[in-house]
């Protein structure tokens, strides 16, 4: 999938 | 940021705040599962590390901040300040039993094998079943405060919300990460029948009591 390398979620 | 996710966060701070005050408040921590806090506290410092080393937003960098600050703040509570009102002889899960597993997966399924990566999965991993050893208390005690059942109503609302988050982010951004979504059903699975009894009985005004 598209993930961006940080997480940006809590 | 979208409206399911500031809702989740914000329920999710509402359900940290909630118990901290609670035992504060009661100087009790009395039918409150200190190996579940214990267990929370692991997962946010295990996924909050990158606090030292990426800065995403205020928002973000805050509300990490708080997470882990009550998280410990509430384990302090339970096993130091409040400790002789800690209900031990209920609070029995054995937590192994889910850390071992977890961990041992995190090694296995994860999107990089880096440090930090693997403890981001073994956080997110953890959250889905830290719940469990407050679950299991309440079913041996056979009843929880009601406080206590908004406490963890707020809990399992947060990462349901999350759930209606990441179908808007597939939708809207083309954003998905499998490992966060399944975890997040698992964990909001295991609250439904908390769900089932808090609307048939805490919102009628009942106390939640399990047959025992």
């Amino acid at each position: 999938g598209t993930l961006t390398e940080d997480h940006d979620e809590l | 940021m979208n409206v399911f996710r500031l809702t989740g966060d914000l329920s999710h701070l509402a359900a940290i705040i909630i118990l901290l005050l609670k035992i504060w408040k009661s100087r009790s921590c009395a039918g409150i599962s200190g190996k579940s806090q214990i267990l929370f506290a692991l997962v946010f410092t295990t996924r909050y590390l990158d606090l030292l080393t990426s800065f995403i937003s205020l928002y973000n960098t805050s509300m990490k901040i708080i997470y882990v600050g009550c998280a410990y703040a509430t384990v302090y509570l339970i096993y130091a300040k409040f400790r002789a009102t800690y209900d031990g002889n209920h609070d029995t899960f054995r937590v192994e039993f889910l850390v071992v597993p977890v961990g041992g997966l995190a090694f296995l399924v994860n999107h990089d094998f880096s440090p930090l990566e693997i403890l981001w999965t073994f956080s997110i991993y953890l959250e889905s079943v830290a719940i469990l050893p407050q679950l299991f208390m309440i079913s041996k005690t056979g009843e929880a405060e009601t406080i206590t059942t908004h406490y963890l109503f707020c809990l399992g609302v947060y990462r349901a919300l999350y759930l209606f988050n990441w179908i808007w982010r597939f939708y809207f951004e083309g954003f998905f990460d499998m490992i966060a979504i399944v975890a997040g059903v698992v964990q909001t699975i295991l609250y439904c029948d908390f769900f089932y009894l808090y609307i048939t009985k805490v919102l009628k005004g009942k106390k939640l009591s399990l047959p025992a």
